[in-house]
C-alpha cells in the first residue's frame, strides 16, 4: 500500500542544514497496524507528516497506491488526504473559533457530504470518544484529553482507510488510552483499515503487527510480531 | 505549605453552568513530592492553575504559606508566581516569536537578572534537558518532546521552590521522561523542592510520597506511600 524509497527530509534554516529523516527505506501493506517507536526529536512526526502527504521529502520517493505522491498535483493530494487518510496529530490542531461538533464535522463538509448526515455522524463520533455533552463547547474550554478525544473523533469524520495517529494517548489516562487503543484495533480486525500509530505507549506496542523503531532520523530496525 | 479548603471552580457560560472542582480539601507540606491521577476531564489541570495562582476559585479558599491568594493583590500574587512556582504546562504555552533561549531566559528577565547570568542559566537548563544543539530554534521548529522540554527547562529559570508539572512526560518516550522524573526527584531529595506532578504515568507514582485521585472534580482518596 505505503513505500518509502530512501527518503530524506532536510530543514534549512538560513547557512544551517539539519536532516530529520536520512534514506529512510520502509513498507507497509494494506490493512497492517504498525507501531513507530523512537526517541523524542528522532523524526516519527516527520515521517507521519510525509506518509500523510501534509508534506513532500528533499530526496527520495514515497509510493502510496503505486503513485508517486510528489508527482501528484495539489488537488490531488488534497482528494487523497481528505478521503482516504484521517490524521490525528500530535498537538491536536483543533480550530479555535469553530464548537467541537464543527470540528469533527469539518472533513464531511470538505467532502460535501449533507449537511445533516455531516451532523449526525459527528454527533456518533464524539459520544463513541465521550464527548457527547462537550459537543457545543470551544476547544479553548476543554481539558487536553479531551481535545485529544475531538481530534480522535475527527479523524473518523470520512471512515479513512488508513489511520495515522501521532502519539494519540498521551494526554490520556490509562484506562481511557486502553479504550481507544481498543477501537482502533477494532477498525483494523473488524474493519480492515491500515493503522499506523506513533506511540511511547508500551500497550499499544503489543495491538501492532509490525513495529519500526527510529533513531536520528534512521530505521534502526523492524520486529514482526 | 499549600492548603486548599472546600474549593470550588465553576464555568459560567451563558445558561450553562459547569462545576470543574467541587469542595476540593487538600494539604500539601513543605518539600512534598505529591502526583494527581484521575480521569480526562476530571479537573486535574484546574487545580493545578488554582495551585499556581493562576486562577480564583469560585468559592473556597486557597492559602499558601499562610496567606489567602485571594485576598492578595495581583503584584503579590504575580511576585509569587515568579519567584516561587515553577510551572509546567500541559501543552507548553512557549512563546511562538522568542528562540528556544529566549524562552528559558524569560522568567530571569522578569526577575531582573542580569542578562548574562540569566543566560548562563538558561543554556545550562537546556543542556540538562537535552537540547543544546537547539537553543536558537523556533518552537515552532521542534518536535513535540522537544517542546516539552524547553517547557521544562523554563520552569526551573529561577530555581523555584515548588513545581506545578501537568503531565510533563506525555510527549516523552519513556527512557527521556525516566530522565527527566529522575531529576525532578533528585531536586525534591537534594533541595527539598516541593513537587506537584499531574501524571497519568505510574512510574511517576513510585516517586511520590502522597498520591491524590480525583473524579469528577472531586478528591476521591489521597493514600501515602
Ligand atoms: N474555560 C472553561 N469553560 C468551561 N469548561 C471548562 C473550561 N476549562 C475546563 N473546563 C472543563 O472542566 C473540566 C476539567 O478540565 P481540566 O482541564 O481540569 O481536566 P483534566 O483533569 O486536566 O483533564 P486531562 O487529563 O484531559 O488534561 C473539563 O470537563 C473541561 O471541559
Ligand atoms: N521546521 C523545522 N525546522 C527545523 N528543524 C525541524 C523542523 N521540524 C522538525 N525539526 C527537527 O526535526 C527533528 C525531528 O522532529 P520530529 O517532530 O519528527 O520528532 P519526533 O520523533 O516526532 O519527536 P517527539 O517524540 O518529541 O514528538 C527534531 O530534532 C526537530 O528539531
Ligand atoms: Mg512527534
Ligand atoms: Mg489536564
Amino acid at each position: 500500500l505505503l513505500c518509502l524509497e530512501n527518503v530524506w527530509k532536510i530543514y534549512q534554516m538560513g547557512e544551517i542544514e539539519f536532516a530529520a529523516l536520512k534514506g529512510v527505506d520502509l513498507e507497509i501493506d494494506k490493512g497492517e497496524f504498525v507501531a513507530i517507536l523512537g526517541p523524542s526529536g528522532s523524526g516519527k512526526s516527520t515521517m507521519m507528516n510525509l506518509i500523510g502527504c501534509l508534506d513532500l521529502p528533499s530526496r527520495g520517493t514515497i509510493r502510496l497506491d503505486a503513485r508517486d505522491i510528489s508527482k501528484l498535483c495539489e488537488s490531488d493530494l488534497a482528494q487523497i488526504r481528505g478521503k482516504k487518510i484521517g490524521f490525528i496529530f500530535q498537538q491536536f490542531n483543533l480550530i479555535p473559533t469553530l464548537s467541537v461538533l464543527e470540528n469533527v464535522m469539518l472533513p464531511l463538509e470538505f467532502q460535501e457530504v449533507d449537511n445533516d448526515v455531516a451532523r449526525q455522524r459527528a454527533l456518533g463520533l464524539l459520544e463513541l470518544v465521550g464527548l457527547k455533552d462537550r459537543v457545543y463547547y470551544n476547544p479553548s474550554q476543554l481539558s487536553g484529553g479531551q481535545r485529544q478525544r475531538v481530534a480522535i473523533a475527527r479523524s473518523l469524520a470520512v471512515d479513512p482507510d488508513i489511520i495515522l495517529a501521532d502519539e494519540p494517548t498521551g494526554n490520556l489516562d490509562s484506562k481511557t488510552g486502553a479504550y481507544i487503543l481498543d477501537f482502533l484495533n477494532g477498525l483494523h480486525t473488524n474493519e480492515g483499515k491500515t493503522i499506523i500509530v506513533v506511540t511511547h505507549d508500551l500497550n499499544i506496542v503489543k495491538y501492532a503487527e509490525k513495529v519500526v523503531y527510529i533513531k536520528d532520523g534512521e530505521i534502526e530496525k523492524v520486529e514482526y510480531t
